[in-house]
């Protein structure tokens, strides 16, 4: 059973996956996200910490047994167990498909479009735009293949479940309002029940779907 | 947290780089 | 084994890493990438692709079983064997990390610097200029981790070195001329220890290194 330290800064949803993976597989995992324990911008600029990450990059992952690994994906596959990472050859690619969706489809129009709503990013109408249309695209998709599942790969939670919610985090916390997300009900279903899993509920809390799409905020 | 966040390397072009390279195969595909 | 038909458009860097992976593992893989098979732009429009595949995008694997997958990193792993995916769960782990690495860090900058030397989008001087500087980070992480190995993840190739290397042939083939790839050796040696294996041979052939950093074409 692994046991390590994860490196991370707080509310980091990248961070997220492997700590919900650890509640699934019992992993002992201590999370590390503030001082002393770790400052960021900080220790991740120490000889000491780019010795055993050398990208200085976050969620970082040091197993008691010194293994150290970088890059959340990898370090959430780490700390599941055979369920999570898909039990059959065919069901382990499955979810490597989803984590790997996540990562080219949802993160990017995500991040453009809800970053400027936060006050970390210049609003540009345009990029906006645009993010909103993949947003669409991407919810389009995963509603028809929610159509008849609970889950993304087989019957039960797996990290392309973990993965592609993670993702959504700031969508549905921030934008995706009631009249937005009205489409693709699926999807909404399935994130609810995603996050209100135990495991789910035990690093995220109470996630609050969005009421109101939030705007630029200067 | 959100600080942190904001120091993120996203690609966020991505989209204009895969329309370009559909474009160019599908040109080179005629 | 795994038998089944991969589609794509020709000269693909993403099916070529599902490709070698058969290679390794003696999966059955027929290569649809033209008429009357495939025409990219075509094929992956129509209804019946969608259904299967519906971003349309490639490459796309169906078994000929009738499983089907989307994202270059879920076919490839489905098409490897063990030793390719990492036998060990530290191995596995960190084969995903690099995947994870090429994809993040270097086939954005990549995409940046060579694709307007590809005629695929118009010259911008200060994202080229950026994505050289990151281009020099990454080669700076992998010659480190490269200094006392011969394979990115234990002694053998592994999907790893697979999915590092077809990221990084658009780079190696048009713009690291000898004097920029000069302070890293590592990495060119690695990178041809890789692409001379008969199994990279058999799908990517001769690869010829840059000889003069390729410049916009317009």
């Amino acid at each position: 059973m692994a046991a390590g330290t994860l490196f991370t800064y707080p509310d980091n949803w990248r961070a997220f996956k492997a700590q919900i993976a650890a509640q699934y597989s019992g992993a002992r995992l201590k999370v590390a996200n503030n001082a002393p324990a770790f400052t960021f911008g900080q220790t991740n600029r120490t000889p000491a910490f780019l010795n055993n990450f050398p990208l200085g990059k976050v969620p970082a992952y040091q197993g008691d047994d010194g293994f150290c690994l970088f890059e959340s994906n990898a370090i959430a596959h780490f700390l599941s167990n055979e369920a999570l990472r898909g039990a059959t050859p065919q069901a382990a690619a499955q979810v490597l498909q989803w984590v790997s969706f996540a990562d080219a489809e949802i993160v990017p129009p995500a991040s453009a479009w809800v970053f400027p709503t936060l006050g970390i990013m210049h609003f540009n109408k345009q990029a906006t735009e645009q993010a909103k249309e993949e947003t669409k695209k991407v919810l389009s998709v995963l509603n028809q293949h929610l159509n008849t599942r609970t889950f993304l790969v087989g019957e039960r939670v797996s990290l392309a479940d973990v993965s592609v919610a993670c993702a959504m985090l700031w969508l549905y916390k921030q934008v995706l309002e009631p009249a937005f997300r009205q489409p693709y009900p699926n999807v909404t279903r399935w994130f609810t029940t995603c996050v209100n899993q135990p495991q789910f509920k035990a690093v995220l809390g109470e996630v609050k779907l969005c009421e109101k799409m939030a705007q630029f905020d200067a | 947290g959100l600080q942190c966040l904001a120091t993120e390397n996203i690609w966020f072009d991505k989209h204009r780089y895969d329309d370009a390279e559909r474009c160019f195969y599908e040109g080179a595909n005629g």
